[in-house]
């Protein structure tokens, strides 16, 4: 199952959020299971960015791109020390 | 770090330095690869009662309890899930699953930044001194989020996430990655809400130099730091058989060479693989090494590698040669055997000596630690160096510090060349790089926080970069070691720190987030992009007209296109005009401007030219009109603009492009 995933940043339009969902990670977690049924939030980030990261494959995450209040999926990147 | 407080004028001036209570309220925040607490550099022996805004912990983990945090060390946290969301479960047997540093980075660059006062510290001797970091009153809370596979985003925008939540007023940041657009950067984008909370971001500039536009972390919210040296150096003399000398730098430190001279071979010549002379592993011929000196030349594998290999195989010594890449830039490594690092064209004229003569001998003279060293600083060649190619508008590097054979606080876990044959365990280890200048400006920047509390992270910063320097005091301009020659605003940016004058720059420029967020509207980013670096919705104006020459940043880059401008010296010319806002933190006085250009073809004019402030907090606006005549594409040109009271210099440097 985990062929063909990688990890994405999900950035999500925090005003954005259904006022179903009191705390955004909840709002988070059903964007995510609207995509893919077996992804997990890795971390849901609470204030360098609103959003989540999580595995998925490439087809995930562009239907996630098209979820109401998501705002951009970048892949993870590897960064290197100086 | 031993030596650098003295370079940078603190030992000299530590009246003028903040109290213990002020200086102990800051804290840095780390970002790197964890930290070994039981360092001295993290002794807490004077500190009081922490911070009681801080919402940090001490995080549990393979070898690391809450008990390893104390009153400096006050927090410690690892973040690794993205890293194992990738590559699998961390091998706890490699590397340990907590914040605990086993590579000696983290440790390095935190202790820089705000280690202990640390009497009779050195590596083997050498660098000699009692070390310190630049705060050493300031508390230090460490995050982890690299690991022995690289620092992954997810992992670097959590540590930031929580970083911010703790309560860190200084973030350092000695890692990099690519060259992306603002809102695609992870760093760039968390740096953002951080210097929204009033954290100053410090970020290496990175060691791709000495090529062009090869900066990473050069978001204008972000303080990006290049490095120069020391007046500091390791000699370790290359006594040749025909009676010549030539110099080099070592930290080798055991038993030395016979005091005879010994056969010495190029790497290349005793190899039967193509890249020989590179001394590979398993590429060296024991038969033709076995108790020999082997010139061996930089590049591809790590320099100490290239002694252990030589070593396996049986050679007695090496002497390690630059090549063009490097030039004359010399950084000294503490080599597993008698070794020592010369120059490109020392390396050229040992070559010619051993491919000459039909018997080449050599001895290595290892002479410790030099100071006094002149020119100093000069600009490391592996700096990254600008134009910034994300906003060429913005000149970066801002600053340089120092980031050559520095001495600073190391891992227990791992010896000091980080190879796993490398027995040896230091407390301090000298390693080079723009990770080492990045912690100097945190620390620094958290000097100045400790002193000036209500000073914004942008505030901060004008101050480092307004009163650095680019000169030396005999006048002469600050030397690039990769070309031999003056450096440049893309070398050095504002030039090198210097942290006593900026205590008291006199006058700043400031900026708001508000000021950012124009800035992306002037980039022309659509809302949903500024949305994902500034995390909440924001409409640029249409009717408003944004330019990026406006952001009150305290460098200028103007940026002509050569296409538009006409061909040199055919007639009419480019005019270029950027408007800033000073505002006094100083003295009430009357400030006048001067500029001065590397060359006929930019002409700098600033409009008024006194400006005469009150109290502190009051403003003042300028403008600069920068007439620039046609050149070729790619062209280059420099200036400086200054204002001055007298007793305050408030220095810009300008770089102009033809692009």
């Amino acid at each position: 199952a985990e062929e063909g995933k990688r990890t994405y940043i999900v950035h999500m339009a925090k005003s954005a959020k259904p006022a179903e969902f009191e705390e955004h990670r909840g709002w988070y977690d059903a964007s995510l299971k609207s995509v893919s049924e077996t992804a997990e939030i890795i971390y849901s980030y609470e204030t360098a960015i609103h959003g989540f990261s999580a595995r998925l494959t490439a087809a995930e995450a562009e239907a996630i791109e098209s979820t109401p209040g998501t705002l951009s999926v970048l892949p993870e990147m590897r960064y290197e020390l100086h | 770090t031993t030596r650098t407080p003295t370079f940078l004028g603190l030992d000299q001036n530590a009246a003028m330095l903040p109290a213990s209570d002020s200086a102990s309220d800051v804290i840095v925040g780390v970002l790197d690869t964890g930290v070994w607490p039981e360092s001295p550099s993290f002794d807490d022996a004077g500190f009081g009662a922490v911070p009681s805004s801080w919402k940090g912990e001490c995080e549990i983990g393979t070898n690391f309890t809450k008990l390893k945090c104390n009153k400096k060390l006050i927090g410690a946290r690892f973040f690794a899930k993205g890293y194992e969301a990738t590559l699998g479960p961390i091998d706890e047997s490699k590397e340990s699953k907590s914040p605990r540093d086993d590579d000696g980075h983290g440790t390095h660059t935190s202790s820089t930044a705000a280690g202990s006062v640390v009497s009779g510290a050195s590596l083997f001797g050498y660098a000699a001194g009692t070390a310190r970091g630049m705060a050493p009153r300031a508390r230090v809370a460490a995050y982890k989020v690299c690991w022995v596979g690289g620092c992954f985003s997810s992992d670097i925008l959590a540590g930031i996430d929580k970083a911010i939540e703790d309560g860190v007023n200084v973030l350092s940041m000695s890692l990099g990655g690519g060259m992306s657009e603002y809102y695609r950067d992870s760093v760039a984008i968390g740096s953002f809400a951080a210097m929204e909370k009033g954290i100053l971001v410090s970020c290496s500039a990175g060691n791709a130099g000495p090529s062009k536009y090869s900066l990473s972390n050069v978001a204008p919210w972000i303080t990006t730091v290049g490095a120069g040296t020391l007046d500091r150096d390791f000699p370790a003399i290359v006594s040749l058989g025909n009676g010549k000398n030539f110099s080099g730098v070592s930290l080798f430190k055991g038993d030395s060479l016979p005091g005879k001279p010994l056969p010495i071979v190029y790497a290349g010549n005793v190899s039967n693989v193509t890249n020989g002379n590179l001394c590979m592993t398993g590429t060296l011929n024991p038969d033709k090494i076995k108790g020999k000196i082997v010139l061996c030349d930089r590049g591809i594998n790590p320099r100490v590698q290239k002694g252990s290999v030589v070593k396996s195989a049986g050679g007695i010594g090496m002497v390690l040669t630059n090549t063009a890449a490097n030039g004359e830039e010399l950084v000294a490594d503490a080599h597993l055997l008698p070794a020592t690092a010369v120059g490109e064209s020392t390396g050229d004229a040992i070559k010619q000596y051993v491919f000459s003569d039909p018997n080449p001998t050599a001895t290595i003279l290892f002479q410790g630690t030099k100071v006094g060293v002149e020119p100093s600083p000069v600009v490391a060649a592996f700096s990254s160096r600008g134009p910034n190619s994300i906003t060429q508008q913005i000149l970066k590097p801002d600053i340089i510090a120092p980031g050559v054979n520095i001495l600073a606080g190391w891992s227990g876990a791992i010896g000091p060349t980080g190879l796993a044959e490398d027995g040896r365990r230091v407390g301090f280890n000298i390693i080079s790089g723009t990770s080492m200048s990045c912690p100097h400006v945190s620390g620094l920047a958290a000097l100045l926080k400790a002193a000036h509390p209500d000073w914004s992270p942008a505030v901060i910063r004008s101050a480092l970069m307004t009163t650095a320097y680019s000169s030396y005091k005999d006048g002469k301009l600050m030397e690039d070691v990769a070309t031999g020659k003056p450096s440049t605003p893309f070398d050095h940016g504002a030039g090198h720190v210097d942290p006593v004058s900026a205590l008291n720059p006199g006058l700043v420029y400031d900026l708001l987030p508000q000021d950012y967020l124009n800035f992306l509207c002037a980039l022309n980013y659509t809302s949903g992009q500024i949305t994902s670096v500034a995390r909440r919705n924001f409409t640029c104006d249409a009717q408003k007209s944004y330019s990026v020459n406006d952001l009150n940043y305290p460098s200028f880059s103007v940026v002509v296109d050569a296409q538009m401008s006409s061909t040199a010296g055919s007639g009419s010319d480019t005019v270029v005009k950027h408007t800033r806002t000073l505002t006094n933190v100083g003295p009430a006085g009357t400030y006048k401007a001067s500029v001065t250009s590397t060359s006929d073809s930019v002409k700098i004019s600033v409009d008024p030219t006194s400006l005469t402030f009150g109290q502190s907090g009051e403003k003042n606006s300028y403008t600069v009109t920068f007439t620039v005549t046609g050149m070729p594409s790619n062209s280059n040109e420099f200036g400086r603009i200054e204002w001055s009271d007298g007793k305050h210099v408030v220095g810009s440097p300008v770089a102009v492009s033809w692009t």
